[in-house]
């Protein structure tokens, strides 16, 4: 769904 | 109550559906592991706004959103959780499932670090700390990727504490299973403290709130209720005075 915004773009974290 | 809710699709309309656990364990864990205290701030903080702006995002188009923090704090704050019912499990018991889920030997090193996890062992400094030698124990034998969201952990959470107040241990037992057999070392470390409700971050839910909302302690003092207090202060500019309005 084009609408439905990415998380990931919103909360960049390196994982552990 | 059934235990199967978590396998469902999530519903897109929240933002706990679309934050994977993982990046609330990552959180978590910088919190802990960082010394200074404006550190840690900072990593809360960090999530926090990213929560906010998403949730923006997410509901430009809606009114009257009740979607908020909540999911996230009530697993910052366990101890805080008043609309879940207690879990019923103590690290002698998680200590007994994981020796029967991961099949180690009864008598063997890590069952025993496991039951006789207040002995003081190794130089880690972790005796007492049943999360700590957990995820000592379960680090080789455990997913190498997480595959919950928020929502999701809140919902079997929910069928865990359901399970227990109806008191069937066959269903409690399942429905722990199925949390953590999708769940890495380092989540199932988190959740461990989340279900014994004691995250050990070195940060007050004082300040916790204080960096939600300058207003938060005060509401959650006169209301005890998370989920109110991350709802009706979402929004950083709105202050108590405007909530009381409509609250009384």
């Amino acid at each position: 769904d084009a609408d439905v915004p990415r998380w990931d773009a919103f909360f960049k974290c390196n994982k552990l | 109550m059934a235990s199967s809710s978590a396998s469902q699709p999530p519903s897109k309309k929240t933002v706990a559906s679309h934050v994977p656990f993982a990046d609330l364990c990552s959180t978590l864990e910088r919190i802990q592991t960082c010394k200074s205290r404006p550190e840690k701030t900072k990593y809360f903080k960090d999530f926090l706004d990213s929560w906010r702006k998403f949730h923006d995002a997410l509901h430009q188009k809606e009114k009257d959103v009740t979607d908020s923090f909540y999911p996230a704090m009530r697993l910052i704050l366990p101890q805080l959780e008043r609309e879940r019912m207690a879990y019923g499990i103590k690290e002698t018991m998680l200590a007994k499932l994981y020796i029967e889920l991961l099949n180690l030997p009864k008598d063997g090193k890590d069952a025993a670090k496991l039951l006789h996890y207040r002995a003081p062992a190794g130089s880690r400094g972790d005796a007492g700390d049943f999360a700590m030698i957990a995820y000592f124990v379960l680090k080789p034998r455990s997913p190498k990727r997480g595959r919950l969201t928020i929502e999701q952990v809140n919902e079997h959470l929910d069928a865990i504490a359901n399970n227990n107040a109806a008191k069937n241990k066959g269903l409690l037992k399942k429905s722990l299973l199925q949390l953590i057999t999708q769940s890495t070392a380092l989540e199932q470390k988190w959740l461990i403290r989340m279900i014994i409700k004691d995250l050990k971050l070195g940060i007050s839910q004082q300040t916790i709130f204080s960096i939600f909302h300058p207003d938060a302690a005060e509401l959650h003092n006169v209301t005890t209720d998370l989920e109110k207090v991350c709802r009706q202060l979402h929004d950083p500019s709105v202050s108590l005075s405007d909530v009381s309005i409509t609250l009384f």
